[in-house]
C-alpha cells in the first residue's frame, strides 16, 4: 500500500481514503473539462493514485530534487556533427 | 533527424518497473538510462540493480529522495560497477550499501552530459537518437490522474519533482511528443509511459537533461 510510506500525521483510513478518491473524480473531471475537442490532448482518469490527496502523492513519489543545469552549449552541437 | 524514433523498437529498453511507496524515481531512472546505454553498446539487455544505487549513492536519500545529478557524479566519481538487479534486488525501501568484489560482472559509466535544453529539444532529440535514452526530470504533479494522450497542458515548469527516463519522440502526427517511460508500473498512463508535447518544454522536461557514456 502506497500509503505505508506515508508520514504519521497523514495515518491512513477508509475515510480519508474515500475523501481523497471523491476529490480525485473531481479534480479529474475538472482536468478532463479543458480542451476534450483536441483528439490528442492527455485524459484523466481513476488509477492507483486516486486514493491518494495530491499532497501524499507528491510526498510518497515526487521525491527527485532538481538542480540547475547548463544551458547547452553551441560548440556541443558542433562536435555531434563528427559523431557517426 | 527521423520524424518517429523509440529505443524500444532497437530492443535496448528494460520492462518498466514499479517504484511502489518508495522515492526512488531517481535511481529508477538513472539505472534505466546505464541499462539501455549498456545494451546499445552492444551488451545483453538487462535489468540492472535499483536497489544497489538506492543504499549506495550516499549523496543521496534512497527511498526519500534524491538527484539524478547527484546518482551520476556518484557513478562516475566512484566508478561503481551496478550489478544485476536478481544480484542485489528491489525491496522498496533504504538498505544498508552492499559491496561486491571487482571480479562480478557489473556495468559503469564512462562520462556524462548534463545540461538544460529549453528552447533547444531539437538538439535534445539529436542526443537521444546519437546516444542514447535521456534521464530528465519533470513536474508531474497532474500525472496522478494521466490515464493516456499527449499531455499539453496542466503541467509547469520550474518545479521538478519526478525523474524519468526520455526513449523516443513521435513527430508523425499534428503534435509531436516525447516518449516518457516512467517508474510506476505498467498499469499507469500509456503501458507505463507517457506522451509530452515536444517544443514547449511542458512539464519542464527540458530543463535538466542528462545523456550517459559507456
Amino acid at each position: 500500500r502506497p500509503s505505508a510510506a506515508l508520514p504519521r500525521t497523514w495515518q491512513r483510513n477508509p475515510e480519508r481514503e474515500a475523501a481523497a478518491f471523491r476529490e480525485s473524480l473531481s479534480r479529474q473531471r475538472y482536468l478532463n473539462s479543458f480542451f476534450s475537442v483536441e483528439n490528442s490532448s492527455a485524459f484523466y482518469g481513476i488509477n492507483q493514485f486516486s486514493y491518494l490527496y495530491p499532497e501524499e502523492f507528491k510526498a510518497i513519489y515526487l521525491r527527485s530534487r532538481s538542480s540547475r543545469f547548463p544551458r547547452h552549449p553551441a560548440e556541443v552541437q558542433m562536435s555531434l556533427l563528427n559523431v557517426s | 533527424l527521423p520524424l518517429k524514433f523509440d529505443w524500444r523498437d532497437k530492443h535496448v529498453v528494460t520492462p518498466v518497473r514499479n517504484q511502489q511507496a518508495c522515492g526512488g524515481c531517481w535511481a529508477f531512472s538513472v539505472v534505466g538510462a546505464v541499462e539501455s546505454a549498456w545494451a546499445i553498446k552492444g551488451q545483453p539487455l538487462e535489468d540492472l540493480s535499483v536497489q544497489q544505487m538506492i543504499d549506495c549513492s550516499f549523496n543521496n536519500d534512497g527511498c526519500s529522495g534524491g538527484s539524478t545529478l547527484n546518482a551520476l557524479l556518484w557513478m562516475n566519481q566512484t566508478r561503481v560497477k551496478l550489478v544485476y538487479d536478481s544480484d542485489y534486488p528491489f525491496k522498496a525501501r533504504s538498505g544498508l550499501c552492499r559491496y561486491f568484489s571487482t571480479s562480478r560482472p557489473g556495468f559503469s559509466i564512462r562520462n556524462f552530459a548534463a545540461f538544460d535544453y529549453s528552447d533547444k529539444e531539437d538538439e535534445m532529440a539529436k542526443m537521444l537518437v546519437t546516444f542514447g535514452p535521456l534521464v530528465a526530470i519533470v513536474d508531474a504533479v497532474s500525472w496522478q490522474d494521466y490515464m493516456g494522450g499527449i499531455i499539453q497542458h496542466h503541467c509547469s515548469r520550474g518545479e521538478a519533482n519526478h525523474a524519468v527516463v526520455i526513449t523516443g519522440f513521435d513527430k508523425t502526427g499534428s503534435i509531436p511528443y516525447w516518449i516518457v517511460r516512467n517508474s510506476w508500473g505498467r498499469s499507469w498512463g500509456v503501458d507505463g509511459y507517457a506522451h509530452v508535447k515536444m517544443g514547449s518544454n511542458i512539464c519542464g522536461i527540458a530543463d535538466t537533461v542528462s545523456t550517459i557514456f559507456v
